[in-house]
């Protein structure tokens, strides 16, 4: 499945989980696929477990995809992700590092039911696709739902509008496996990765108000390496810095959370392009995306490992 | 045809308004047209210098298209048609592929 799966284009919902299920069984020594719980429509939320195993303790990066169903790149790189990672485990010594370390959490699609709903009715369906009796519309902004700041500045209370934060925080299912997991290896998950499109940003905290992080010099210094390692492949300009103020204020985000909640390192990526295709990035360009964001990953990485405390 | 060709006529138009009273206007028309926003995520979010991409439907767009031009707010067509631009991304695969 390294050689024949295709990792330049865009694959459904069941694509994936079945490429999971092949990597979870050909791929022992360095996958583990499993499930932190189910989604509002009943589908399983599979998280893969990446790195050498060891029995000794080991610090872990949590990185996830696919938070909002129709930026379809963000799956695409977080498999493209652990396509690289497995490849490159015996030929490049820096991955080897990573993954000697470190333990990687990938979840290639948080959201499952909105991600099938983007591939088999709207294409541009954002949030998860829960409902209620009180309303007629469908749905939360999975990154509005998480208790930070939650429905503060930046989400809507309007179950009908995109950034609707939902009834009450953790509202979601998926947030509530995903938070609950984190919650539990908070310990030793050293970063937070989320990944989406399109803005072309690697952001940090925070989203729901101007001010800066106590450990805003590792983190930034930390971006700052990790645009330009990107822009090096291709020149390719992201811009970095806090949420709030490179993109826009928003509460109850999931990189929030996980900073309040003790992960010392969490970045949001907004991956390309600025506008062109937004989200209709075409499966031509999936290879250069990705290929610039691993720089940028593996460059955050050994930073953290190598420089930050 | 994709989606079953819902998309067709649909455009994504780029604004940035240059006052409040055009962000104000923007969001006002927003909410009247029940626009897709891809950018910023939420009508709220719109203001002086923000950019903002809107998803309109067939039917709304001249009703928009006339109303940006009456108010005398520039804007920029990303996407003259996104069911075109949808069966010609998914088109646009790598060489490797299509051998």
């Amino acid at each position: 499945y390294l050689s024949g799966y295709n990792y330049e284009v865009y694959h459904s919902l069941e694509e994936i989980q079945n490429w999971m299920y092949h990597l979870n069984k050909t791929h022992p020594g360095l996958i583990h696929v499993f499930s932190i719980g189910k989604s509002y429509e009943g589908r399983p939320l599979y998280v893969l477990k990446l790195g050498r195993k060891s029995r000794t303790y080991k610090r872990a990066v949590w990185i996830d995809c696919g938070i909002h169903a129709r930026e379809w790149i963000s799956p695409a790189f977080c498999q493209w992700f652990v396509k690289e990672a497995l490849l490159t485990y015996k030929s490049d010594p820096t991955m080897r590092k990573m993954l000697n370390h470190l333990y990687f959490y990938i979840m290639p699609v948080f959201n499952v039911d909105g991600y099938h709903f983007s591939w088999t009715s709207d294409r541009f369906w954002r949030k998860t696709r829960s409902r209620s009796s009180r309303f007629r519309c469908r749905g939360v902004d999975a990154n509005r739902n998480w208790k930070v700041n939650w429905c503060d500045e930046g989400a809507s209370m309007h179950p009908c509008d995109d950034a609707y934060c939902g009834p009450f925080p953790e509202s979601e299912p998926e947030v509530k496996a995903v938070a609950t997991f984190l919650r539990k290896h908070r310990k030793h998950i050293r970063a937070y990765l989320s990944f989406h499109a399109y803005a072309q940003m690697l952001l940090y905290p925070y989203s729901y108000k101007y001010a800066t992080i106590p450990n805003f010099s590792c983190v930034e210094s930390a971006a700052y390496k990790a645009v330009n390692a990107l822009r090096s492949v291709y020149g390719v300009q992201y811009r970095y810095g806090p949420a709030s103020s490179t993109l826009y204020v928003s509460s109850g985000s999931s990189m929030d959370w996980a900073y309040k909640n003790g992960i010392p390192y969490t970045f949001a990526f907004e991956l390309r392009d600025t506008g062109h295709f937004g989200f209709l990035l075409p499966e031509m360009l999936i290879k250069p995306t990705c290929t610039e964001t691993m720089l940028a990953v593996k460059n955050i990485t050994m930073h953290l490992l190598k420089k930050c405390p | 045809q994709l989606y079953s060709n819902r998309y067709a006529g649909d455009k994504v138009i780029r604004l940035i308004p240059n006052t409040e009273e055009e962000a104000n206007a923007l969001k006002k028309i927003y909410h009247q047209l029940k626009v897709d926003l891809w950018q910023p995520s939420s009508i709220s979010y719109v203001s002086k210098g923000a950019v903002t991409d809107v998803h309109i439907p067939q039917n709304g767009s001249q009703a928009l298209l006339a109303f940006l031009q009456e108010a005398n707010i520039q804007y920029k067509i990303l996407i003259e048609d996104l069911q075109y631009t949808l069966e010609k991304t998914s088109s646009l695969r790598p060489q490797r592929n299509r051998r």
